[in-house]
């Protein structure tokens, strides 16, 4: 375990308390992307199939469990609790998402450390997440004004990748048996994705006004 | 190899 990665989860785990926060404290879902947050459940329950088979480290398994149980507390949040539920935009998060789950499937077919069922499926998790956020970006431009609340919680979820490719540079260098090209590619392309809103984030930041995302 | 296995990144 080393900083960056430390850091990368921690900004994760804060990204997720922005998210709870926001929908606990404002009661309402506005501006968040059912679709991603489905995806992010599937991510997590794909990826962590190991969590009753495998022991890494007390922090591994509760971790996993936070993300697990996060994920899915937010999207029965947004499809179930009945006053967070109506403020969902459900004709603005119109994004195919099904799409994204058979492209990484089919991909993870293709491409993956080794043929077995666990490992075609981490390989799906990871694909998975690098474009799970699409939805959430498209429904950003879409609704235009951009709560506070839901600006911090995109950038962090992009930080917490970012720093994933710092934790992967730093084992690369120390990490002898180290070789997860994978998870490195697909992070790199995942963290790609986010350049464009942490550009209008840092914008939003100078000027110290509303972020907003050119439609 | 041993790092393959281990899946010890979240």
């Amino acid at each position: 375990m080393n900083i960056f990665r430390f850091a990368g989860d921690m900004t994760h785990l804060i990204s997720i308390l922005v998210l709870l926060l926001k929908i606990y404290a404002t009661k309402s879902c506005s501006g968040i992307s059912l679709k991603t947050q489905e995806l992010y459940a599937l991510v997590f329950l794909t990826r962590y199939l190991d969590l009753f088979t495998g022991f890494i480290s007390i922090y591994n398994t509760v971790m996993k469990l936070i993300f697990i149980a996060s994920s899915l507390a937010i999207v029965w949040c947004m499809r179930v609790h009945p006053i967070v539920r109506r403020s969902y935009d459900k004709d603005l998060d119109t994004f195919r998402h099904y799409f994204l789950v058979a492209a990484s499937f089919i991909l993870a077919l293709l491409l993956y450390e080794k043929f077995a069922f666990k490992e075609i499926f981490w390989a799906f998790s990871i694909y998975l997440e690098a474009i799970a956020i699409l939805p959430q970006l498209v429904l950003l431009q879409r609704s235009g004004n951009v709560d506070n609340l839901t600006g911090h919680y995109v950038f962090f979820l992009g930080a917490y990748r970012a720093l994933y490719i710092l934790n992967w540079i730093y084992r690369y260098f120390t990490d002898i048996h180290f070789s997860r090209w994978i998870a490195c590619v697909s992070g790199l392309v995942q963290t790609a994705l986010y350049a464009d809103f942490f550009y209008y984030y840092y914008i939003s930041w100078r000027n110290n006004a509303k972020l907003k995302l050119p439609a | 190899k041993a790092d393959s296995e281990a899946k010890d990144e979240l």
